[in-house]
């Protein structure tokens, strides 16, 4: 799975999400990267976020739209939010990640898998990439 | 003027010690470039938008992720692709699933997005995402587009009942092949 999220210099914030799904997951399978809410979610007021992993956990726990959620009625950082929700799936056995932004470039990265592709850029700094 | 972005290219289940430097620094790489795609946008003075489908059509260029070009087989053999997208300034979002010939799943979701009139559904799947697709003309490809020989040895890797051709490179199966039913899957 592959995923971006964006804010722009109007302050607006948007999520893609793409994927082939599992190996070897069954033929008509659906992920939770098409689902609105557990594998993508943007809003203004709060933050945008990507997910990957396991993606039957990512749906039964809305995982993306939960991240959101925290920062909207508990108040919690992007960061706070986004690590509670991973952390979260880890202890479901969920394997997976989100990366996320909130409206004011604060920027979180959790997983629980040994390792996770993952990057971000603000103006006047050069590409930060990571892998473990 | 503050603007952002940020990207993944998929959770990895490998160890530091067994993924060679030289294949993480491939990795890596993929990872700038995806970013400076999108994030050239957004300097421009492009939307948010257009930067995150920028920055996961290239990841699905390439062959070192999970997405378009690279990706994971389907039990069946198959390449069945998805993708979404969403906008945090009025909560309008598409989405689709089930595709089997879009080089470029994310740009069918922003299609459907932006489209004019709008599309009045959030979500479409299979022969009329693709139906769609055609209509809208979004390029198309054949399967074998997607092969790469390390999802092709994953996907033959994780079979309960492999083809006796493990070489055949993305044949479909017959249906009287029997098929692994676990609903957690090796993979």
């Amino acid at each position: 799975t592959v995923g971006a999220v964006a804010v722009d210099r109007e302050g607006n914030i948007a999520t893609a999400t793409s994927t082939g799904g599992r190996n070897n997951k069954w033929d008509g399978r659906i992920g939770d990267t098409p689902l609105i809410g557990s594998g993508t979610w943007a809003e203004n007021a709060t933050c945008g976020v990507s997910g990957t992993g396991n993606g039957e956990f990512f749906i039964r726990y809305a995982v993306c739209h939960d991240v959101a959620s925290r920062m909207r009625y508990l108040g919690e950082s992007v960061q706070e939010a986004a690590a509670t929700v991973v952390e979260g799936l880890r202890k479901v056995e969920g394997e997976g990640g989100v990366v996320a932004v909130d409206r004011y470039g604060e920027v979180a990265m959790p997983f629980n898998s040994p390792g996770m592709y993952r990057g971000y850029i603000r103006a006047d700094m050069e590409p930060q990439v990571f892998i473990f | 003027s503050r603007f952002y972005s940020v990207i993944h290219g998929g959770v990895g289940t490998i160890l530091r010690t067994n993924f060679p430097r030289e294949e993480q620094e491939q990795y890596l790489e993929a990872l700038r470039t995806s970013l400076r795609d999108g994030f050239r946008i957004l300097e421009s003075g492009g939307t948010a938008i257009d930067a995150v489908e920028a920055a996961v059509r290239y990841m699905e260029d390439s062959p070192f992720f999970n997405a378009g070009k690279g990706a994971v087989y389907t039990i069946g053999g198959n390449i069945e692709l998805e993708a979404s997208i969403m906008d945090g300034s009025n909560h309008r979002a598409s989405a689709c699933t089930l595709l089997h010939h879009i080089r470029n799943p994310i740009t069918l979701a922003r299609t459907m997005l932006t489209t004019k009139p709008p599309v009045p559904h959030v979500f479409l799947g299979g022969a009329q995402a693709e139906a769609f697709a055609r209509d809208k003309e979004l390029e198309f490809v054949e399967q074998g587009y997607f092969y790469t020989e390390k999802r092709w040895k994953q996907h033959i890797e994780g079979l309960e009942y492999p083809p006796s051709n493990s070489e055949s490179k993305g044949t479909v199966y017959g249906k009287s092949v029997p098929r692994d039913h676990d609903p957690n899957p090796m993979g």
